[in-house]
């Protein structure tokens, strides 16, 4: 099957333009971007991280342009295109209307469109898109978990809501942590960018300021609408736990009672630190009061803490889950204490259920080291689902796979929560060092037996 | 990707492009290139990654993390430096095409 012969059909139906050639103005990054990956990458964290870029020339040896990409790391370049003969049919004036920097929140949907690979084929690969939330940020630097390959470097972000505005150019694509890769994408706002070009352009070239005035300026808030979307209340319920050197992320379940993982706060009576960060950064102690045994499926401590946590919001625990469905997770897993939590989506692959009991939930969210303990979300609900207890690790390899992760289903504590919480009574806590055979099997990734062995005798 | 994503797909598809670096005369030396947004159209300016010039640096990627550096001039890389963008359809030549396509007159049943 195919076009008649004779006849060429673009690929993606959509006849691309003729490449136009274009003069380089100048080149530009911008220092506050620098600062914050220096403080999030450089210093001890160096050597854990690398960053994939565009595509090497043959003759530079492999460190030589690994030190480059890195050097060109938040750096763009300002062309302009030479006229063409056709140009009196394309419209005149900006293509694109940017957020100022700031206004998205942590979850909101964007729309990653870059052309992987390049020029190398762009009749298939450009403008590819990929979708996503923002993850995390720190000033103009942010993360996506959109995914995005070498080639789309340069490429746009752009937000849902408001619609089609640029809200960030690909940095880098991909990132790896200690040889991990960790599903997020490197991104730099578009705002900053585009206010350091304007004052570079008419710095280095004093009568472009008509030029510098074509580059697009920041959308204001429309009348009356705070400029800064809150972004979806459970985004700010995760909190990061300290006990000793561990640390993790845990869900706020009631004003002074917090849920973590077990292998985090491990041992009854430990003294832990809870850091909220949002709506806005608190520290406080608490203790262990509740661990469960290393024998138990279900990796699960429970916190009281000497204070209230004001302002965290408290998550409405799910009753219901559905396979397919939109979610979040919400964790301290890759920067830990250096930012604030990280936002990654996907949806819920998986709901693994012993005598229609669901006893563990599967997702597609990018879940990293120090995220265990966080807690799983419907997006659309905001209902908590379940607490993340780990990702997958491929024993024989050693790869770690971030995008297949395990959670404890939030109605396998609810019961035991609410009697807590209303008497102080662990009884129904100590009941998860007791989970059936079954439910040991499911969590140690093990088959099930069809039936159990029959005697011989 | 139903519609709460259209209005971004297309601003997405009308600003995306690729940019590509070449050395004039020297075809055999490959190219480089990356995606980029085109900001404005007549005059046109694109905003693209700064990766793909590292190789016609004068002064080596090592300009790029001079003290205090946070812009560079064009003439901060070397006189064989070629580029090309390309990019689809835009909104307006699509329209046209459209045109082009619809014959002036036709013959509605009545």
């Amino acid at each position: 099957a195919g076009p008649e012969p004779g006849r060429y059909a673009p690929p993606r139906g959509r006849p691309m333009q003729p490449p136009r050639s274009a003069e380089l103005l100048l080149l530009l990054s911008c220092p506050a971007f620098r600062a914050h990956f220096a403080r999030l990458f450089g210093g001890e964290a160096a050597e854990q991280w690398r960053f994939a870029s565009v595509a090497p020339d043959d003759e530079v040896s492999e460190e030589e342009e690994e030190e480059d990409q890195l050097r060109a790391l938040g750096w763009f370049a300002l062309l302009r295109v030479r006229p063409s003969p056709e140009e009196e049919v394309e419209e005149r004036g900006p293509v694109v209307a940017v957020t100022p920097l700031g206004a998205l929140p942590k979850g909101a949907p964007l729309l990653a469109c870059g052309s992987p690979f390049g020029a190398f084929c762009p009749d298939i690969f450009l403008n590819t898109l990929s979708r996503g939330v923002l993850s995390n940020s720190a000033g103009p630097l942010l993360l996506t978990d959109a995914r995005c390959l070498p080639g789309t470097e340069g490429g746009g972000v752009f937000a849902a809501r408001p619609a089609g505005v640029l809200v960030a150019l690909v940095a880098a694509p991909l990132c790896w942590k200690a040889r991990e890769w960790v599903g997020l994408t490197l991104l730099c706002a578009a705002a900053p960018v585009l206010c350091a070009a304007r004052a570079a352009l008419c710095h280095l070239h004093p009568g472009a300021a008509a030029l510098a005035d074509l580059l697009p300026h920041e959308m204001g808030a429309p009348w009356g609408l705070p400029l800064r979307d809150p972004g979806p209340p459970w985004a700010a319920a995760a909190v990061l736990v300290e006990c000793g050197t561990v640390w993790g992320s845990g869900v706020a379940v009631a004003p002074r009672v917090v849920v973590t993982c077990r292998h985090v706060a491990p041992r009854e009576a430990a003294k832990v630190l809870v850091r909220s960060t949002t709506p806005k950064s608190a520290i406080i102690w608490g203790h262990v009061v509740f661990a469960t045994q290393e024998t138990s499926p279900y990796d699960i401590a429970l916190l009281s803490l000497e204070e209230d946590l004001d302002g965290v919001p408290i998550p409405v625990p799910a009753e219901h889950f559905h396979e397919g469905e939109a979610v979040s997770v919400v964790g301290f897993g890759v920067f830990g204490q250096a930012c604030g939590p990280s936002v990654t989506s996907g949806i819920l692959s998986a709901v693994v259920q012993v005598d229609d009991t669901p006893v563990m939930l599967q997702t597609t969210c990018a879940v990293h080291g120090g995220s265990s303990g966080g807690p799983l979300f419907s997006t659309c609900s905001g209902d908590l689902l379940g607490i993340v207890a780990s990702n997958t690790r491929d024993n024989n390899t050693g790869a770690t796979y971030p995008h297949l992760n395990f959670s404890i289903p939030i109605t396998v504590l609810q019961p035991a929560l609410q009697r807590y919480s209303r008497t102080g009574d662990l009884g129904g806590l100590r009941q998860l060092d007791h989970a059936a055979e079954p439910v040991r099997v499911v969590w140690r990734l093990q088959r099930p037996l069809a039936e159990a062995p029959r005697s011989k005798l | 990707m139903g519609r709460q994503w259209g209005p971004a797909m297309r601003a997405a598809e009308q600003a995306g492009c690729v940019v590509s670096a070449s050395r004039a005369g020297r075809p055999k030396a490959g190219s480089w290139s990356c995606s980029g947004v085109i900001l404005s159209r007549r005059p046109g300016l694109v905003l693209c990654h700064g990766g793909i010039f590292t190789p016609f640096l004068r002064a080596g990627s090592g300009a790029l993390t001079a003290t205090g550096a946070s812009f560079l001039s064009s003439d901060s890389c070397g006189d064989d430096l070629r580029l090309n963008v390309q990019w689809g359809p835009t909104a307006a030549n699509t329209e046209s095409r459209a045109e082009q396509s619809r014959p002036g007159l036709c013959t509605p049943q009545c």
